[in-house]
């Protein structure tokens, strides 16, 4: 599971 | 970016623009949960803060702004400008309900105890809940009309469109956020419900959409 650190999501 | 991250991400543009347009033409925010819209203004304020830290793209920080204005705009329009249409006393769920365990949650469950993070992770357990103060609404007065029943189509929709966006990029990339599938499950599952009466009454051409 990765966290998802980068949030590039809106 | 994936193709169903953008459709996902314009069918959230064209919910809320949906809304917007329709409390600003008719000049009336009647059968609107205005506690869901002050909710949906708190997780995109609590959830884009990174928009003063870190610039990821244009994309990203012009969809950012567009939301969190038409969001703001919208709740301006039910709380201020029409307020006298607005029906709080059908707008009667008890937010709290959703705000306490949702900030618990927050800090118990999330991937790195600083500020932004677990600001972050507040916005994605509250958006899967936000929707229900207006779901209640509808059940309450045991109808909506069909613009309304538009808007949360979209506003549904997108939130699919995410999920296939994460299974995509598990397998295109490995990507996994667990905290923001779990929650965009639960969130989708929440307008099954609706999706059911959507297809089955409003698309049926009986316009508004009356509840058993």
């Amino acid at each position: 599971v990765t966290s998802n650190t980068d949030k590039d999501e809106l | 970016m994936n193709i169903f991250r953008l459709l996902g991400d314009m069918c959230h543009l064209v919910a809320i623009i949906i809304l917007f347009l329709k409390i600003w033409r008719s000049k009336s925010c009647a059968g609107i949960s205005g506690k869901s819209q002050v909710l949906f203004a708190l997780v995109f304020t609590t959830r884009y803060l990174d928009l003063f830290t870190s610039f990821i793209s244009v994309y990203n920080t012009v969809m950012k702004v567009v939301f969190l204005v038409l969001a703001y705009a919208t709740v301006y329009l039910i709380y201020l400008r029409f307020r006298s249409t607005y029906n709080s006393e059908s707008d009667s769920f008890r937010v709290e309900f959703l705000l306490v365990p949702v900030a618990g949650l927050s800090f118990l469950e999330n991937y790195a105890f600083a500020p932004l993070e677990i600001l972050w992770t507040f916005s994605i357990y509250l958006e899967s809940v936000a929707i229900l103060p207006q779901l209640f609404m509808i059940t309450k007065t045991g109808e909506a009309e069909s613009i309304t029943t538009h808007y949360l189509f979209f506003l549904g929709l997108y939130r699919a469109l995410y999920l296939a966006n994460w299974v995509w990029r598990y397998h295109t990339e490995g990507f996994f956020d667990q905290i923001a599938v779990v929650s965009g499950v639960v969130q989708t599952i929440f307008y099954c419900d609706f999706f059911y009466l959507y297809f089955t009454k409003v698309l049926r051409g009986s316009g508004k959409m009356t509840l058993p």
